[in-house]
């Protein structure tokens, strides 16, 4: 038996809006310490993990582990039901068909119930190994939406290059290019919105915008993004959670 | 600019 609860049903829908204009069909594996789920995009060069720790919701009992495969558009229809200040609680048998979404407004005494009919989801599962990245940096999930947002309007390719000193993206297309430099710095008063780089040896990979612009909408999530890139490995892009995270792996472009 | 390259390159499915 699984019964979660979020105190608000906001964070679930943030979680699912975060990811859901990539990939449709999530297994979510519910265990005894949260829920995870793994997720490509059909043409394989973007992975979603999703970890949810127990701490995000305000009771949490999975007697045994669980998959509920999700057709997130169909989650999506259930989930706009809810009032984002409702509480929400996901409901499944040890051995599902469906899942139980409750919304529960405790001052109007309102209790809405919705049931959602499981898919049977045939989806490999990744091994995310141990990566080991040339530089971390992390900055305001604003920052880094505008910068994707803007210069994709001009290319279809984004390049991120990080040196000891700054982080430079570029874009170059058909009607010209543009570039954005940031310089890292520590905003005492308000952390969220400092500029942070870790360097091991300069990086400069080059993305699809179209991927990007897909991660951005994890903004949602979290004040900030915290970017890993190596030369030798898919990026890594993380918005955490106040407990989990939500990470994409997005695979570089390269020159032959 | 560039060919894209795949996950299945870097991870192995379990």
């Amino acid at each position: 038996m699984l019964e979660a609860k979020f105190e608000e049903a906001s964070l679930f829908k943030r979680i699912i809006d975060g990811f859901k204009d990539c990939v449709q069909l999530v297994n979510f594996q519910c265990k005894e310490d949260g829920i995870i789920a793994q997720a490509v995009d059909d043409s394989r060069v973007l992975l979603v993990s999703l970890e949810i720790g127990v701490e995000a919701f305000q009771e949490y009992r999975c007697d045994r582990p669980v998959t509920l495969g999700l057709d997130l558009n169909s989650l999506s229809k259930i989930l706009r039901c809810g009032n984002n200040t409702d509480t929400l609680t996901l409901i499944a048998e040890d051995t599902p068909d469906h899942i139980g979404l409750v919304f529960e407004d405790n001052k109007k005494g309102r209790v809405a119930e919705y049931i959602l009919k499981l898919m049977d989801i045939d989806a490999d599962f990744l091994k995310i190994e141990e990566l080991e990245y040339e530089t971390t940096i992390s900055l305001p999930s604003s920052e880094f939406s505008k910068n994707v947002r803007d210069l994709s309007q001009l290319g279809d390719s984004l390049s991120i290059a990080v040196t000891k000193d700054n982080i430079k993206f570029s874009t170059e297309g058909d009607i010209g290019s543009g570039s954005v430099l940031l310089q890292p710095f520590i905003n005492m008063e308000k952390p969220q919105e400092s500029i942070k780089l870790e360097m091991e040896s300069p990086v400069d990979l080059t993305f699809g915008a179209k991927y990007l612009l897909d991660i951005v909408k994890g903004s949602v999530l979290s004040e900030t993004i915290g970017i890993r890139l190596s030369s030798e490995a898919p990026a890594l892009f993380q918005f955490d959670l106040a407990s989990g995270f939500l990470q994409f792996f997005l695979a570089p472009k390269f020159n032959e | 600019s560039g060919t894209q390259g795949r996950l299945d390159s870097f991870f192995k499915a379990v």
